[in-house]
């Protein structure tokens, strides 16, 4: 069991190099095994070093800098597994327009493996989705309505 | 494509049964605040096993039947179907489609479905073991848990590369 | 002191259901004292009532519908005491286009007595600025820039 | 309208000296993600004598200082000024326009200006008493206050109503 982990490791933290540079262009990341003990029960910490900064506590990332690490580890997780079905619900909130785009180009390279349910209020993402679903709320009932993109956004179909 | 269609009757605000067909490619939900979005997220998570209210904004496992509104009063089962594609059987079952199905009723009976045949959780999770669906987590990404992965304080990043593993 | 609390908390109080009405037509929410002890001490429970809906745990609220009645709480607030300066950190964030509306009227008619300032993504908060202040970064530094309002959201001015 | 501008150096990603000219009517502060917008608002936090490093996303307060980058060293001061108008006297200063300025050292000194005069942060905080500033988290609002306001687990609610009473 532990050298499968140590050859899933070398291959996740490879990804996770790939998966951050291709949402960060110019940056560079990997994981690292903290603290004593086994492989096994180490914590796993993320070095990140965005274009031109340097490698700082990860706290002091902006919001949408740490989305797009997050998003970058689930990813690399998947080039070394890929789920079936994913979903997201709203992890493209705190992305500007450059990254939401580099965000959608990698999801579409990820969803010939995956099928992908992304809950969103970007009208960006909704532009690159094969299908719409509505939802509204009715008198504090939820329900499913027809909806198609327009200017102003997904717009119910009457 | 692999998940088919959720259905979804009595689970917070979805009181009557309400169906989501998915495809192929990437299927966005859209909506206004508060209109259901996240539930309909929640209920994947729900019939795929999760135990923990506090994964569904909830203190008790009961609070995720509809408690009634103003445009309908309470009802008193919640219940979520997954129907899957299993034509190139994917999963370990004989049938071109599987459906997993998750009930609660008010008076805190629960049940879990394969096929429509009553089975126990354990049997829900033994079909979906190396499917990649066995553990929520893996498959469903909401926006909290950026924060939960970055701030690091339990093991969720381990648990999800075992997974991966 | 404890009788100037009562009065600033029943006027608070009315104040919170006026601006959670004007951000949610329709609802209606108020504050409640929860537990033992002095006024003083106790905890101040938000009881909130979207329009259709029953009053549930709080948590149960949506992503948009927590930032709304954060934002009813402070602008209740406010119509206690304006304070001189509020910043706003892209608290726009989870709001849809018509809760964005809703919010933005509101903070307009609050802008008479404090000055706003706002971070944000949203291209209709942008429209709605007196100013736009620009911020980017080069090489791991942040310098202002002249940015102005196009087609595709905010723009550097060369 | 009350804060004319904002001058921050060394703070944060803010390297150089960079001036925030503000106005009458709503400022909008727009740019990239990690382009040092939030750091902004931390600044305006920081110089109205926020304590807790916590709330600036760092573990010690010397971490505000710029640490360097590809395209600039690390710099041994972290400085921010506001400069207020004054000409109505709502401080209870002499003078049409007043300024405040905080400094922290890389060697951990740690000053404090009102009108470019060295000061202590009581003297800041009188001055500000009554002017609805006094309380940073009463003129801030970062998107993570929403959850910590929501959540309830301190007082900030309590805080936030004092200061208004
Ligand atoms: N058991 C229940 N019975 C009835 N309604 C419920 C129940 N549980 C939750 N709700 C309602 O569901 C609503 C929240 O829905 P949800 O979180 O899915 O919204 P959303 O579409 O994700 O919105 P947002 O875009 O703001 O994130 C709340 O208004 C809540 O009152
Ligand atoms: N002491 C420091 N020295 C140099 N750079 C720093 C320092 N502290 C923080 N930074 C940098 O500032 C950046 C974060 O900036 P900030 O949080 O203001 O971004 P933002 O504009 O709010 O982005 P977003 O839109 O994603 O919220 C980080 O990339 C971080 O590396
Ligand atoms: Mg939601
Ligand atoms: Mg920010």
């Amino acid at each position: 069991a532990k050298s499968r982990f140590w050859e899933t490791w070398d291959r996740v933290n490879q990804h996770f190099g790939e998966t951050f540079a291709q949402l960060f262009p110019g940056g560079k990341a990997w994981l690292e095994l903290t603290g004593e003990g086994s492989a096994l029960s180490r914590d796993i910490e993320f070095v990140v070093h965005p274009p031109g900064k340097r490698t700082r506590p990860i706290e002091l990332l902006s919001g949408g800098e740490r989305a797009l690490t997050a998003l970058a580890f689930m990813f690399a997780l998947y080039k070394e597994k890929a789920g079936p079905l994913c979903i997201l619900d709203e992890v493209d909130a705190p992305l500007d327009d450059a990254n939401t785009s580099r965000f959608l180009d990698m999801l579409d390279s990820f969803s010939k493996k995956t099928q992908y349910v992304v809950v969103t209020h970007n009208r960006f993402t909704m532009s690159k989705a094969s299908r719409l679903l509505g939802v509204t709320m009715d008198k504090g009932v939820s329900k499913l309505v027809s909806v198609q993109l327009s200017e102003g956004g997904a717009q119910k179909v009457s | 494509m692999f998940l088919k269609r959720i259905e979804i009757q009595g689970f917070k605000s979805f009181a009557e049964k309400t169906v989501f067909e998915l495809g192929q490619g990437m299927t966005a939900v859209v909506g206004p605040n508060g209109c259901g979005k996240s539930n309909v997220v929640e209920a994947v998570r729900w019939v795929l096993g999760e135990q923990r209210p506090s994964t569904l904004r909830t203190k008790a496992m009961g609070d995720v039947i509809f408690s009634g509104s103003s445009g309908c009063g309470p009802v008193s089962l919640a219940q979520v179907t997954l129907v899957l594609d299993n034509s190139l059987r994917p999963l370990p079952i004989d049938t071109d489609e599987v459906s997993l199905s998750r009930r609660l009723y008010k008076d805190g009976q629960s049940r879990y479905l394969l096929n429509m045949r009553s089975c126990m959780l354990k049997d829900i999770k033994g079909v979906l073991y190396n499917s990649g669906l066995g553990a929520p987590e893996y498959a469903i990404m909401q926006r909290e848990m950026i924060d939960i992965l970055l701030a690091n304080k339990g093991n969720e990043r381990r648990l999800l590369l075992e997974e991966a593993a």
